[in-house]
């Protein structure tokens, strides 16, 4: 991991006193390396290491005993930075019912993850209704209605098959069955596919969400950024869920989002069950990122 | 990638970028950077396109061709596995309606019996290519399912029986056991040899080396279909796993509909990666 990585390189200096630029070339290569392998994406690295070796080359390395250690430790300050605060909370207006849309790509968790959110709702005393949206992945509805039946959760579906339409008519099914929160889920859509991008920011237009969350896979490389980017510029989101962190994959795509559209994370999926979604602490991803 | 002719710093180093943001892994990119700059200097490679030819032709040369494609095997069973989300289910529908309508006789085996409304979706993709599926209600041992579908196979004399597994994480020991089981059941019930192919999305980062290693180390894989190349990811990742575990990539997935799957070409793969 870094930390061996980093005091490899900073073991030959013992005795030697001050470290070189060389020295500091060297450990920043290492950082550079360790991040990209955790999928950070380049850009986002570059920029931190340019910012790391501005720190690497303060006092607070330079005349450390163990300049590998502190550089670890900044690393992991400034990672834990990036990620921002804990803000698990999601923000609701005074309407009802309130809405919560999610998008992303095709299987990063959306479906599971509307199911989830809807039970940790309910536990929280509200009356959460899901909206099946996803009116092309064969069975979609099907997944929606069965995950509401096992967690005794309504679900609506609507008549016909047009999600615009189906999300509007859920706002007054909700309130005539009591709901106070709705929960949208919508398909698996491509940020190139024009059309379907148009749609999200329609439903999104029709029911006016108090939270659009973008589903991201933790597992997803490079192009995590390059997606929510582009969600971010064509419906906009206001934050983010970060799935299947039951794995082992790094999760640099959830710093790299992070980091480049502002957008906090606000939980994690940890678990194919009901109750897997967690609230998202900035320091266990640091860590984890780190490796 | 920058297209002026100079082959200066700023162009290795473009270069080396550009396989990064692919996903082909740092270590890789530097390797294969760090090898075209010698290549380039000793044989004195005329300009920008001259190195970005022997690019292509340097990342092609990292995957190996299928020797035996087990989606062209005849008769043959083919599991397809790989973790959550990642198109198994779809590629199956994909290939079966390829398979049935150039003439093989394909039966399908829906070995999700976990998620809610997989078998439901396989039996979807089951009608639109029109082929028999083998089913059992949700929460049996996929293994069981398995070993009907082999019994039913044996009985109408299908030549390509192709098994969907229910996404699984590689971290998991006991759903890697499970997906063992479901193996051995295959290879004893099997009339025709047994084939695992791992699905892998093209967004995957490196963690998808670790993936591949793990299952093909449960399992033994022998072939790799590589999905959602209509997005803008590279699928870099897949170079990698097929290098270093000597599997093929057999298929390119390219959308949502049952005609979206390519056969593989490692050059068009390489020049499509590369930009
Ligand atoms: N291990 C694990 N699996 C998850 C998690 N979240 C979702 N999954 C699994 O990932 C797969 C895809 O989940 P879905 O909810 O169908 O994904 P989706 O985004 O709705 O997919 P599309 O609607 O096709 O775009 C399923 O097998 C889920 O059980 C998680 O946090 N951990
Ligand atoms: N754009 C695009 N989407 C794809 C492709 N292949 C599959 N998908 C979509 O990816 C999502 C997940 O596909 P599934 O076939 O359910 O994936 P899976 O691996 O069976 O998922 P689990 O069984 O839950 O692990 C669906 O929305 C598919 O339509 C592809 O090549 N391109
Ligand atoms: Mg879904
Ligand atoms: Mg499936």
């Amino acid at each position: 991991n870094l930390s061996d990585r980093l005091q490899g390189v900073f073991a030959k200096l013992t005795g030697r006193g001050k470290l070189s630029e060389a020295d500091v070339d060297a450990a920043m290569r290492e950082v550079r390396l360790a991040l990209l392998e955790a999928d950070v994406n380049f850009a986002v690295v570059k920029e931190f290491v340019a910012r790391l070796r501005e720190r690497a080359i303060g006092a607070e390395v330079m005349k450390s005993l163990t300049p590998g250690q502190q550089v670890v430790k900044i690393v992991l300050e400034e990672l834990t930075g990036l990620m921002g605060g804990t803000e698990s909370r999601l923000a609701f207006s005074g309407r009802v019912p309130n809405v919560v849309m999610l998008v992303g790509l095709q299987g990063s968790g959306k479906t599971t993850a509307a199911a989830k959110l809807a039970n940790l709702l309910r536990k929280q005393g509200r009356r959460p209704m899901l909206v099946a949206c996803d009116v092309y992945r064969p069975a979609a509805i099907d997944q929606l209605e069965t995950l509401g039946r096992e967690l005794d959760i309504p679900v609506y579906r609507g008549e016909g098959s047009d999600p615009v339409a189906i999300a509007r008519a859920s706002l007054k099914a909700a309130v005539a069955d009591m709901r106070d929160v709705v929960i949208v889920d919508t398909a698996g859509r491509l940020h190139v596919d024009e059309a379907m991008m148009d749609e999200a920011a329609r439903i999104k237009t029709a029911v006016k969400p108090d939270q659009v969350l973008m589903v991201i896979d933790a597992m997803t490389g490079q192009d995590a950024v390059t997606a929510a980017t582009a969600f971010a510029e064509r419906v906009d989101f206001d934050g983010v869920i970060v799935s299947k962190l039951d794995g082992d994959a790094r999760g640099g795509a959830a710093l790299s989002v992070r980091s480049v559209t502002g957008k906090p994370i606000k939980f994690v999926g940890v678990s194919e069950k009901m109750d897997g979604l967690e609230p998202f602490h900035p320091d266990r991803m640091a860590r984890r990122i780190l490796g | 990638l920058r297209r002026g002719p100079d082959v200066d710093d700023a162009f290795w180093d473009d270069l080396e970028e550009t396989l990064i943001v692919a996903d082909m892994g740092p270590g890789a990119a530097a390797d294969i950077v760090g090898d075209l700059r010698d290549v380039a200097r000793r044989e004195a490679l005329p300009d920008a396109a001259a190195v970005i030819d022997r690019l292509v032709g340097a990342i092609a040369g990292r995957m190996p061709a299928a020797e035996n494609d087990p989606l062209a095997e005849d008769p043959v069973t083919v599991l397809f596995v790989g973790v959550n989300g990642t198109g198994k289910t779809t590629s199956v529908g994909k290939i079966a309606a390829a398979a049935s309508r150039s003439g093989r006789k394909v039966l399908l085996a829906s070995a999700d019996t976990f998620r809610a409304a997989a078998i439901e979706q396989l039996r979807v993709w089951a009608q639109r290519a029109e082929v028999p599926l083998v089913e059992r209600e949700r929460g049996s041992d996929p293994a069981s399912v398995v070993y009907d579908a082999l019994t039913e196979a044996r009985r109408v004399g299908s030549d390509m029986v192709l098994v969907d597994t229910a996404g699984r994480l590689h971290t998991s020991k006991d759903l890697m056991e499970e997906l063992r089981k479901v193996q051995r059941v295959a290879v004893a019930q099997s009339v025709h040899p047994v084939r695992s192919v791992l699905v892998i999305d093209a967004t995957t980062g490196q963690n998808g080396l670790v993936q591949a290693r793990q299952f093909h180390d449960a399992l033994g894989l022998d072939g790799i279909v590589l999905t959602k190349l209509d997005g803008t990811a590279k699928g870099g990742i897949a170079v990698a796993i097929s290098r270093d575990l000597g599997l093929p990539i057999l298929r390119l997935g390219v959308g949502e509909a049952i005609e979206d799957m390519q056969p593989f070409d490692a050059t068009e793969f390489a020049r499509a990666l590369v930009g």
